[in-house]
């Protein structure tokens, strides 16, 4: 199947997000 | 009325679930009583509230870790899945405590829980950050270590998502050599 990648800047804007 | 869209509600599932543990060093314990989960998480947004929620390690006790693993995987060589493995090892100075320790740590998680390695990332069990005295570590831990191909393909992109310098060596023992080294040294098998 896909594996479900997510790159560094991503994961970074969601740190903060609501 | 207000209208939410699936994308303001909705979380981003991960490849995997993940484990996080804390181990503290009380001596009056066995090593295994000292090392307590802490959470396990399937989604960004539960990893962040989770990493925002706790301790940096640069904040912990000496003789404390953080480990983070694939949920199953135990954090000890013991375990079926890390026996046979090792890991990539990242010695730190007293110095970098200051400035490079937790921003490092937080890379390895990035890297782990947005399956940084590709087709590797199957390889990878966990992570795992110790807190010393004289000088902290930081690992990523893989299954099996013979297989170079993934091992050396992990270790080059690590390196590079770290912004280690080329000159900056990193080395990959086996938990097997790891284990029963007499001295305070265990060989590389692999070093990038």
């Amino acid at each position: 199947g896909t594996r479900i990648i997510y790159d560094r800047k991503f994961l970074m804007e969601c740190r903060h997000s609501p | 009325s207000e209208t939410v869209t699936p994308a303001q509600y909705l979380k981003h599932p991960l490849q995997n679930r993940w484990a996080l543990w804390y181990f503290k060093n009380d001596k009056t314990k066995g090593w295994t009583e000292n090392l307590r989960l802490i959470a396990k998480f399937d989604t960004v947004e539960d990893f962040w509230a989770l990493y925002n929620h706790i301790q940096q390690p640069s904040k912990l006790l000496f003789g404390c870790d953080y480990c983070l693993f694939k949920d199953g995987i135990k954090p000890m060589w013991e375990d079926d899945k890390n026996k046979k493995g090792g890991r990539w090892l990242m010695t730190l100075n007293k110095q970098q405590r200051h400035n490079d320790l937790d921003r490092y740590w937080l890379e390895t998680l990035l890297c782990l829980i947005g399956e940084a390695f590709d087709e590797h990332s199957d390889e990878v069990c966990g992570a795992v950050v110790n807190v010393r005295p004289k000088g902290d570590k930081i690992a990523i831990w893989t299954g099996n270590c013979q297989n170079r191909e993934a091992i050396v393909s992990i270790g080059q992109l690590y390196k590079e998502r770290l912004g280690l310098s080329l000159k900056a060596l990193i080395g990959y023992q086996s938990h097997d050599d790891t284990s029963s080294k007499s001295g305070s040294t265990t060989k590389n098998l692999f070093s990038v």
